[in-house]
């Protein structure tokens, strides 16, 4: 499959929370969303895998790292509405990310990038991919060594 | 905020994939992306949210229905280098996105999705977000409703 990347791109300074413990039933994920939504909070990456326990889940989302504070207090305002364990978060936090054109099969590359990664030592807190796109959320003090060895397995120069 | 929908795209006959308990330690997704890369077995979206048991998580993965049953082979065939609890599959699974310009405030919009799905009582089983995409697995009975509500709820007309 001729590599279709095109370049990687990263932001340093986020934060990643994540409420545990949710009820896995309609209309959740509309409440948390709308209190935030509601309060300004620019929430970046929304991820949620499926469920292993058969009604609870849980669902990350990633802001810049100065609105984890109000975001929490959003999350808190709303447990009567919206029921969970408990609530983690983390801000030293860096989103990398390698974008192509339509990466049909995401495998191979995904393979490369995570493979890449893991020789450095690296481990992947959170993952997210679109058909032309993954991302990822490590600890930001890898920023600029996961981003070099991308360089380096795709080929790309920088400019 | 101006409404910066472009469309709704989905895609019926998909399977989803959860491999629970992984470690979470650098490598092991590359192990299991390079097995499914080598049997060349099409991964569609990759999910994982952030662990919330300190030393284990999980990873969901969609395929078209009908690669399922490979894909399913392959992570048995690398428990070995990639110990994990169990897998969890299902394959009645549709992918709803709702196609954008760039999203910078995912809440609001995501809200806006997430409750019109709700209220039609709809569960959303996986969640994926990009800068201009937001993506869900669902169960597939509810495809047709899904989109003619987003459609409705979004202002866009069908062509
Ligand atoms: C957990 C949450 O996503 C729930 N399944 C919902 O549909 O809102
Ligand atoms: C679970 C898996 O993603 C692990 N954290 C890794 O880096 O490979």
């Amino acid at each position: 499959e001729r590599q279709k990347i095109s370049g990687i791109a990263y932001s340093a300074d986020e934060a990643k929370i994540t409420v545990v413990g949710l009820d896995d039933k309609p209309g959740i994920a509309a409440v948390m969303f709308e209190a935030l939504a509601h309060d300004n909070v620019n929430v970046d990456m929304i991820v949620q895998s499926a469920s292993t326990d058969a009604s609870r889940t849980d669902i990350t989302f990633s802001v810049a790292a100065g609105d984890a504070d109000k975001a929490l207090a959003v999350i808190d305002s709303v447990k009567d509405k919206l029921p969970y364990q408990r609530v983690d978060a983390a801000s030293n936090i860096a989103k990398i990310s390698i974008i192509g054109t339509a990466m049909r099969t995401q495998a191979g590359i995904a393979n490369k990038m995570f493979a890449s990664l893991a020789e450095k030592g690296v481990n992947l807190q959170v993952i997210s991919t679109s058909e032309i796109k993954i991302s990822v959320l490590i600890d930001s003090a890898y920023t600029e060594l996961a981003v070099r060895t991308l360089h380096d397995a795709f080929e790309l120069h920088e400019a």
